[in-house]
């Protein structure tokens, strides 16, 4: 995985003989193939290889600090800018009603993230409302239904009614009426939809005009190859997303594509899915990813 | 203008350019370019100076990838079959999400309109949600569901669908399973199992036309499982460029026989190899 040829390339890196242009450009080679071959992005897998060029054959660097070390300390920053940076910022605070709202493409991992996610808040003693606003996909609201069932966490949804937005009115005034069952956290979930599905594009930012949730997260699949970047823009540019979740993570993907997109979107990634069930999350660090993807 | 060497390189590469940028596989574009030389080796000069030449290079080298040669038509096959009272069985199977219970839908409808009877096994018993998903595809498509109950073994759901089809001499019989990853060796064996204890007519690989590089690693790894019969890539709606269909093609040397194009149970389109190569290189 890019981990272990990450791994194989800074071991090398710190056996060269010397650092010439030469072996800069091998070194180079080598990167952008490990880096295509996790799905990066083609555009970024250049950009990378040519910043790392320029800033390891200039001239001014100081002579004291080994060449090699410097190299892999430039492999370093430049991986944490295609992560897109530091961690997110908290948004689900106690103390007052938060709502999570969940978009993205079809099959992403959606529906499956809320179980997740509502497991992950409850074990810290959030009170959980979950609401299915999907009226596209057959047995949507079962798969939900089932998921919270299994974790004894209240769910809403009306599976013959056409109308999303109808959906997600009723289930905010069905979880926020109640005063001593009143809900600390409220995650929505959505119908899978992709960029060129413009009404439904439009249908998510009315839900989210709605819904005016504290945090719009966008679920991304750990397979996404070259289309990562554009769609993860498409979303960012039709909602606020204040974060990603990338799925699938326990796969045989590398989760390159998922990883770019997510850093050019500006949205940093919270936490990552390592399987089906309800406890496979983990919380995301970008420093401690790429710490331990550079061995 | 004349085709030199040099601006034939150029052209190779801006060629694996494209085909990265359009989610094939590195090792398959790689394996293009390779063929495309090839193709070119012993190419008069003059006749290089012919843009269709390398045009036409390019193009070969795809459907050398895409095995046309192995192309064939489902319909047809099942109506041809030797063995008339023996149901027409099919397994489909991929990693988790890439639209396996949709286009099960999508081929259900397919079969009833061109007068081929079906029934569906629901031999994914492990998802939340699942059995009740497929069984609202298939009220809506007025066909028979054979299910069990969820952590019911999927073998055994798939032995009774083909049962039932056997005696009531339906045509053919359509096998769902959940989504599994590759590297999950225990799901790899009861695929295995499903395959062994029902000996399905056709294994169907679906794969998502979104995904990356690992499309081909998903083709390889069931491939050397299960041996793949024939590929569906899905979500092609989704302005994605097709790559994984030469990258599924490469490793499975089985044809890519149909594609999805959306959520509708008329959204699944036999997969045309020429049209497929103008949108993939222009
Ligand atoms: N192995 C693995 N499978 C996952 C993970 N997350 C989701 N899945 C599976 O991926 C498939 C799709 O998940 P869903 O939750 O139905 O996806 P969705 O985004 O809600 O799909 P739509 O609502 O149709 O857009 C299911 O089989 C899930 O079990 C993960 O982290 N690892
Ligand atoms: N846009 C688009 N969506 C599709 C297509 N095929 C399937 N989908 C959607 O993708 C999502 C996942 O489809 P499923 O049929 O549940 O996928 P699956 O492979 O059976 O999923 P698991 O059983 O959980 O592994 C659903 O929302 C489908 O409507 C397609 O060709 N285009
Ligand atoms: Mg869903
Ligand atoms: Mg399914």
């Amino acid at each position: 995985n890019l981990g272990k040829s990450l791994d194989s390339l800074i071991r090398k890196i710190r056996r060269l003989p010397e650092v010439d242009k030469d072996s800069i450009n091998a070194i180079l080679q080598e990167l952008q193939r490990a880096l295509l071959l996790a799905d990066v992005n083609v555009e970024m897998c250049l950009a990378v290889s040519n910043n790392i060029k320029k800033r390891a054959t200039d001239e001014k660097i100081n002579l004291k600090i080994d060449r090699r070390e410097f190299i892999i300390k430039i492999l370093h920053d430049e991986l944490i800018n295609i992560l897109g940076g530091e961690d997110a910022p908290k948004r689900i605070k106690t103390g007052k009603q938060s709502i999570i709202l969940l978009v993205g493409i079809q099959g992403s991992g959606k529906t499956t993230t809320v179980g997740k996610l509502a497991n992950f808040y409850k074990k810290k003693g959030f009170k959980i409302g979950v609401i299915c606003t999907d009226t596209w996909r057959p047995g949507a609201y079962d798969q939900l239904a089932q998921t919270c069932d299994s974790i004894s966490v209240n769910h809403f949804g009306m599976p013959d009614e056409k109308n999303a937005l109808k959906i997600a009115k009723k289930g905010l005034k069905h979880f926020t009426k109640t005063g001593k069952d009143q809900k600390d956290l409220i995650i929505v979930d959505t119908a899978g939809r992709h960029k060129k599905e413009t009404e439904l594009m439009q249908e998510m930012k009315k839900l989210e005009n709605i819904i005016k949730p504290n945090e719009t997260i966008l679920v991304i699949d750990g397979t996404l190859g070259q289309q990562a970047y554009a769609q993860a823009l498409a979303f960012a540019q039709t909602t606020h997303v204040g974060s990603i979740i990338i799925t699938k993570l326990d796969g045989s993907a590398k989760g390159g594509g998922a990883l770019s997109a997510a850093g050019a979107s500006g949205a940093p990634i919270k936490f990552i899915g390592v399987g089906e069930r309800v406890d496979d999350l983990e919380e995301f660090h970008a420093s401690k990813f790429i710490g331990t993807l550079l061995g | 203008t004349t085709l030199t060497e040099k601006n034939t390189n150029k052209i190779l590469k801006d060629l694996e350019l494209t085909l990265l940028k359009n989610d094939v596989a590195v090792h398959v574009a790689e394996k293009i370019v390779e063929i495309t030389q090839k193709n070119l080796e012993g190419t008069q000069v003059g006749a290089f100076s012919k843009k269709n030449t390398l045009q036409n290079a390019i193009k070969e080298a795809i459907f050398e990838i895409l095995n046309v040669e192995n192309q064939f038509n489902l319909i047809e096959t099942i109506k041809n079959r030797p063995n008339k009272n023996k149901p027409y069985s099919i397994m489909v199977l991929g990693v988790n999400g890439t639209g396996k219970t949709t286009t099960i839908a999508k081929i259900v409808h397919l079969f009833k309109k061109n007068n081929i009877s079906v029934v569906v096994a629901a031999s994914d018993t492990f998802r939340a949600g699942a059995i009740e998903q497929l069984s609202k595809h298939m009220d809506a498509l007025n066909t028979r569901l054979i299910k069990q109950s969820y952590n019911a073994d999927p073998a055994s759901v798939a032995y009774d669908a083909i049962d039932h089809a056997f005696a009531k001499k339906i045509n053919s019989v359509i096998i769902d399973t959940s989504g599994r990853q590759v590297t999950n060796k225990n799901l790899l064996e009861e695929l295995k199992k499903i395959k062994r204890v029902n000996q399905p007519d056709l294994s169907i690989f679906i794969g998502d036309s979104l995904a990356g590089n690992d499309v081909l690693v998903q083709a390889e790894v069931f491939n050397n499982a299960i041996q793949i019969d024939a590929s569906i890539i899905t979500k092609l709606d989704a302005d994605s460029k097709g790559g994984a269909a030469l990258s599924i093609a490469y490793i499975t040397k089985k044809p890519i026989i149909y594609i999805g194009v959306g959520q509708g149970y008329d959204d699944l389109l036999p997969f045309d190899p020429k049209w497929f190569v103008d949108i993939l290189i222009g």
